[in-house]
């Protein structure tokens, strides 16, 4: 991850918010 | 060549593209044209990319003969309801995909030649009151339909013989979808952009809504017309159909900008503008890879290209009248241009 203007990045966003999403 | 040299000819030769005219379609019976579009059709083992042209009541087929000539070997009628747009389906040979109905979307169907007899075939996969429907790639749709109250939003696959067969369903948001975009470098994800500005990200797969983002702009119904994830970032390719012709930045036809998907975050990465001395505001239009192509309110056709972020080409009207249509071709070294007479010019783009 990375900070910038745009807050921490993640290369792996969809698996992650896939997982913390209501099903 | 010293190596700044060398830069200079490489970035002359990058931005000097040019459209050049390879032929014209007339449409000899045709009242106004609707839409133009490209699709692979295999016939006798041998498989061509042919053009489709949508009039009002019918949808044509125009195989290429040699030296630049269409000849039109398939007409569908739709005498029922109109025919609204054509509906790519970017993987998919020997079936036309169209939207029909009054003011917006009432029905899709797919279009196709029988094998058996080589009678021609509609085939009717949705009704309702459909706001948005794209094809995406494994031969599937994606639509938008029904109240923002009871809001469905719907994947159907589609089989070679015409037929829809698995239906899925995906989280709907609770704001209008109008327009959508597969998300290159993701398989499974979705955008859509919806009438009071968010970018909603779906997982295609299990239909979970991931993120609804706020695209930033006071100017409502932003269309996104490309999607892609790099570097953990999602960079869409946006239109403003409604913007304001006074903009202090030049009143750009597509937009670009990026969204961490983790903390809804965005920015402006660039602006896609016609050259200083041309004026007119955004009608409609196509990206598809590295190019966008938009009819302008002057009449013109306008191309960028977005890596570049220039523009490369401008195409004003001809002799016979303004352009009311422009399409890339399944690939994007095509461009097919269309007038309200029912002409169809195509261009090369090299």
């Amino acid at each position: 991850c990375s900070e910038s203007d745009l807050g921490p990045i993640s290369l792996n966003w969809f698996e992650e918010l896939s997982t913390e999403a209501p099903p | 060549l010293t190596a700044e040299e060398l830069a200079v000819v490489l970035s002359d030769s990058l931005r000097a593209r040019s459209l050049q005219l390879a032929s014209k379609l007339k449409n000899p019976s045709s009242s106004c044209a609707v839409d133009v579009s490209t699709v692979w059709w295999e016939s006798a083992g041998f498989t061509e990319l042919c053009i489709v042209t949508a009039c009002e009541t019918f949808i044509s087929l125009w195989k290429p003969l040699a030296s630049s000539q269409w000849r039109k070997v398939y007409t569908w009628h739709l005498t029922e309801i109109p025919v609204i747009q054509i509906v790519p389906l970017p993987d998919v040979s020997n079936l036309v995909c169209v939207a029909l109905g009054d003011l917006e979307i009432g029905e899709i169907r797919l279009l196709l030649c029988s094998s058996e007899d080589g009678s021609l075939k509609q085939s009717l996969v949705k009704t309702g009151n459909i706001k948005a429907v794209l094809g995406l790639t494994n031969r599937r749709l994606v639509s938008s339909s029904g109240t923002l109250q009871d809001q469905q939003i719907e994947i159907i696959s589609v089989s070679e013989a015409g037929r829809s067969n698995e239906r899925q369903t995906l989280m709907p948001p609770e704001e209008t979808i109008l327009a959508f975009a597969e998300v290159e470098g993701i398989r499974d994800a979705l955008v859509g952009t919806t009438a009071v500005n968010s970018l909603v990200v779906w997982n295609l797969k299990t239909g979970q809504i991931l993120k609804k983002m706020h695209v930033g702009y006071s100017y409502p119904a932003s269309i996104c017309h490309r999607a892609y994830s790099d570097s953990g970032l999602l960079f869409v390719v946006l239109s403003h159909p409604h913007a304001k012709e006074n903009e202090s930045c030049g009143n750009p036809a597509f937009r670009m900008r990026v969204f961490n998907p983790k903390t809804a975050r965005s920015t402006g990465v660039m602006f896609f503008s016609l050259p200083p001395g041309h004026s007119g505001r955004y009608l409609e239009g196509e990206v598809k890879g590295v190019s966008a192509a938009a009819v302008l309110t002057s009449g013109t056709i306008a191309v960028w290209d977005l890596f570049l972020g220039q523009c490369t080409a401008l195409l004003p009207p001809n002799a016979d009248g303004n352009w009311s249509l422009v399409r890339w071709s399944v690939t994007d070294s095509c461009l097919l241009a269309g007038q309200k007479d029912g002409s169809v010019y195509v261009y090369h783009y090299s």
